[in-house]
């Protein structure tokens, strides 16, 4: 039997992680992915199942772990791809599922569409009975309200995000 | 960002990616990761996931340069690393990650990047391969 899965957390500095909590949770992942290869199921399973741990571990930037828009909001993105029937799906800014690459998975398996965005993404997520997200996670809070304390528009990356989000009103 | 790629059985690839994107991000902004082609492409010749600055992956479509490249007979470590080395003369470093799987289920990470921890596993291995931490 072959079949192998592959895993990544992010790319970045990764200074302020944990190198054992992380490697256990991409381990875990890999994991998962692989028994959906054991028991017969398809590239589409594995991928799916290994994302779905990361995810849920809440440590990664994605599902659980998610970080914060300027006002302080989970929108999240996902996307998933089949390459032996070349379909795809995907959702963009979506809040309300625990699991946004699941319903990538629903927008590409039972709708005509590739991408589903905003309010409509999350309408669907709700009328399948998705689990629902729980909300930023304590450290992300507190990660977004040392950003927010400091958002000189000087000395962050996205600095006219910055800029156009107080000028707005939008940082509190 | 996190993201998962793989080869089953059957030799078909997927992709899967799921991100919260940048924090601080302007409310509306859509990145890389529902972008196919962009943070996530398969075909039959192989699969790739990007991961790091959204805005510039979707501008190299860097996961369908890479896929291609393998389609064009490179191994899936040299279309990644070609792949990401268009991208960084593009936008310069700090900027993206990938990880790739082709058909012959080879599989590879390649970051410009100070790190990107990522991992693989095959159906006969014992202990999953992880690299990537700084």
């Amino acid at each position: 039997m072959n079949g192998v899965v592959v895993v990544h957390a992010g790319a970045g500095t990764w200074r302020f992680f944990n190198r054992d909590e992380v490697t256990k949770v991409i381990k875990s992942s890999l994991r998962a992915g692989i028994e959906a290869l054991k028991r017969g199921g398809t590239a589409l399973d594995a991928v799916v199942n290994a994302t779905i741990v990361l995810e849920d571990s809440g440590i990664l930037n994605a599902g659980l772990g998610s970080v914060v828009d300027a006002l302080g909001r989970l929108t999240m993105d996902a996307g998933v791809m089949d390459g032996y029937t070349g379909r795809a799906g995907a959702v963009a800014a979506v809040t309300y599922p625990k699991n946004p690459v699941v319903l990538a998975r629903k927008v590409m398996e039972l709708t005509d569409h590739i991408i589903l965005s905003g309010s409509g993404a999350d309408e669907l997520a709700f009328r399948l009975n998705l689990p629902k997200h729980p909300g930023p996670t304590e450290r992300v809070l507190k990660l977004y309200k040392e950003y927010v304390s400091k958002a000189d528009p000087t000395s962050v990356r996205f600095a006219k995000n910055v800029k156009i989000a107080k000028e707005l009103g939008m940082l509190d | 960002t996190v993201g998962a790629v793989a080869l089953d059985n059957d030799g078909r690839l997927a992709a899967a990616v799921s991100t919260g994107g940048i924090i601080l991000k302007f409310p509306g902004r859509v990145g890389d990761s529902a972008i196919p082609g962009a943070g996530f492409y398969a075909d039959r010749y192989g699969a790739a996931v990007a991961t790091g600055v959204g805005e510039t992956i979707m501008m190299s479509l860097l996961t369908y340069r890479a896929v291609q490249l393998i389609k064009e007979g490179y191994t899936a470590i040299t279309a990644a690393k070609m792949a990401l080395q268009f991208h960084t003369s593009l936008f310069g470093k700090d900027t993206a990650g990938l990880i790739i799987v082709d058909r012959s289920g080879t599989p590879y990470g390649a970051y410009n990047t100070q790190a990107m921890p990522w991992g693989y596993i095959r159906v006969d291995m014992e202990e999953p391969y992880i690299s990537g931490f700084p």
